[in-house]
């Protein structure tokens, strides 16, 4: 299994519908500081159901959603399309693809589509546990918090690689 | 389970210690469960020295150090048991020249059984990498992107050596 | 007292905006005292937003752009009551190329009131210095120190540019 | 008045007896992961009579002396000299130039030296507070901390200011 596509819709910097296609070895990011690399890190955090605003740098679902300028108008919503390539059987999701949605709007509601379908947040979580896909803290490293895992308490780390396990 | 704790624990400990002394050229590198007796309750320390060295404590490791052994820990975990994908933003920052050329060499490995997205600076690490996104942020405050090739990668978005003058 | 906090408040308060539109080429940055009628026991706030954005709070600041309001709060703050010498260590390994030579353009010009001391791996960043030392480990785990021109200083020493194939 | 010379004898890394001249411009020190630029910092911090072991990353005194290495016996004491220019005046102490040291043991203990007399911790303080020399929070940047005066509570940015005032 591996990300085969992502998709930002009004998702922070990503006013303009954005589309990535990820090929299965090395995607690298550029880009001048501000430009949004990090945003993309952080969208993808939040398609897998992330709850901690935090990592992503919100407060309220309101940060995550296009704020608008002077020569643009605000977006009304957020959303972003995970596609996972399923060619290998390897979440127990009879499809060659499996699709993530998650749309969050100013009132702070979040809804999930798991192939174009309502989910509950449980279910995505399940999905992704099943498939050693989570918000595992050595999936995804933030932006200045390389050296966070010298910093976790024992039994955190140990966690951690009860994660792995 | 008590069992699959263990194997994963011998696997990545052992991987932790084979990627530091990739890293660093040797030195000194253990995970320690802190109660043996019990891993399912137990903690799990770290010592690294590097080569020569003979620090007591992670805290009087280098900036680039730290990031090196954090590195070594996350890659052992990729090894012991595949993550699908991993986001790296910007875990690169803090190291030399030679530093991230390994780092560059050791995802190149990796990324045959993960996928990896990398936010970087680093030429080296954009050199290993499979494609590359340019992201810009234009005048109305939105991002735009770019599928972009080695050749593309603007010299503003990438840092320079020292003696290239 | 009082009068004399006020004074240095506006001058930095000045200077914090000053640096910062230099930085970001425009935007909006203001320090307010959480309590204008009782200085002495207010609190500072900072509001900062790069050209053309709308972000709210600072934590939606990338990581460069954070690094930059800091130096700019840093520099305002060196300028109204120049200290003799102030040390930077590593504060611009999070800019890009561009912001880099802002950076170093700027304590240039503060170096003429302010002695420096940068702990940098950035080219453009020596290139503004007017002496350098190289710092190495020798094997018996000892500093070794040399004193060093431009010339002299080793490509592993410092970072290369994405596109100088 | 500006830093005029730095000598460390013993400080962490810097086991054999080291000293650094000082421009009245810019210095900057440049090397590999782990060669020892930071310590130098440490020890800029220490000998103002720094009292934050966390900010030199240091637990007890013991951190700071050369721990020695399999080729290079330990060092039974730390020491740093920092000499001022005061050709200005700035300092109240008539000489030319004002040397501070200190001297720390395994014990624990640390001694100050002011101009070679035997000095309390405090004697320095005051001299340095008299001289706008500080360990204000802006005079030293440590690594990885340039961001920190941004997560600062509003009246700790006073005190900034304050001490700027
Ligand atoms: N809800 C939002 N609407 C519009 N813009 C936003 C929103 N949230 C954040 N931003 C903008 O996104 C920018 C930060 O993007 P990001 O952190 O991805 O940058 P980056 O490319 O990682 O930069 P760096 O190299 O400095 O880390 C900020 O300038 C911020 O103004
Ligand atoms: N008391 C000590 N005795 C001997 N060596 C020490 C002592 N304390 C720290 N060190 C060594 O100093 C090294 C760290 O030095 P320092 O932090 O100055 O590196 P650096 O040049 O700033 O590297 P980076 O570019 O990665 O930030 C570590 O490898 C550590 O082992
Ligand atoms: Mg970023
Ligand atoms: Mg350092």
């Amino acid at each position: 299994m591996y990300l085969k596509r992502l998709d930002l819709y009004g998702f922070k910097s990503f006013a303009s519908r954005t589309t990535f296609d990820f090929g299965q070895g090395i995607t690298a990011i550029v880009g001048p500081n501000g430009s949004g690399k990090s945003n993309i890190a952080d969208a993808l955090r939040w398609v897998l159901g992330g709850q901690s605003n935090k990592l992503i740098r919100a407060k309220k679902m309101e940060d995550v959603i296009f704020t608008g300028s002077s020569k643009r108008s605000r977006s009304d919503k957020a959303e972003v399309t995970l596609t996972l390539d399923n060619s290998d059987g390897w979440l127990p999701i009879d499809s060659e693809e499996v699709s993530i949605r998650r749309r969050g709007s100013r009132s702070g509601d979040s809804d999930y589509y798991l192939n174009g379908k309502k989910a509950k947040l449980r279910d995505i979580h399940v999905l992704l546990a099943t498939a050693s896909v989570s918000q595992s803290s050595y999936a995804i490293i933030g932006q200045g918090l390389v050296e966070s895992v010298l910093s976790l308490r024992p039994e955190e780390r140990r966690e951690m690689i009860e994660e792995a396990a | 389970m008590q069992r699959k704790l263990e194997t994963t624990f011998k696997e990545v400990a052992k991987g932790f210690e084979s990627y530091f002394k990739m890293f660093f050229g040797g030195g000194h590198a253990r995970l320690r469960l802190t109660d043996p007796k019990h891993p399912m309750d137990s903690g799990v320390d770290i010592e690294a020295r590097p080569p020569g060295k003979r620090t007591k404590s992670l805290s009087q490791l280098s900036g680039g150090e730290k990031a090196l052994t954090s590195v070594s820990l996350l890659f052992a975990l990729l090894q012991a048991n595949p993550s699908p994908f991993c986001v790296l933003d910007e875990v690169d920052a803090m190291l030399d020249e030679a530093n991230v050329d390994r780092f560059a060499s050791a995802i190149h490995d990796i990324s045959q059984r993960t996928q990896f997205i990398v936010i970087t600076h680093n030429r080296r690490t954009i050199e290993v990498s499979d494609s590359i996104y340019g992201i810009s942020m234009a005048p109305d405050a939105a991002s735009r992107v770019l599928s972009m090739r080695l050749a593309d990668v603007p010299v503003e978005a990438v840092k320079k050596p020292g003696s290239q003058n």
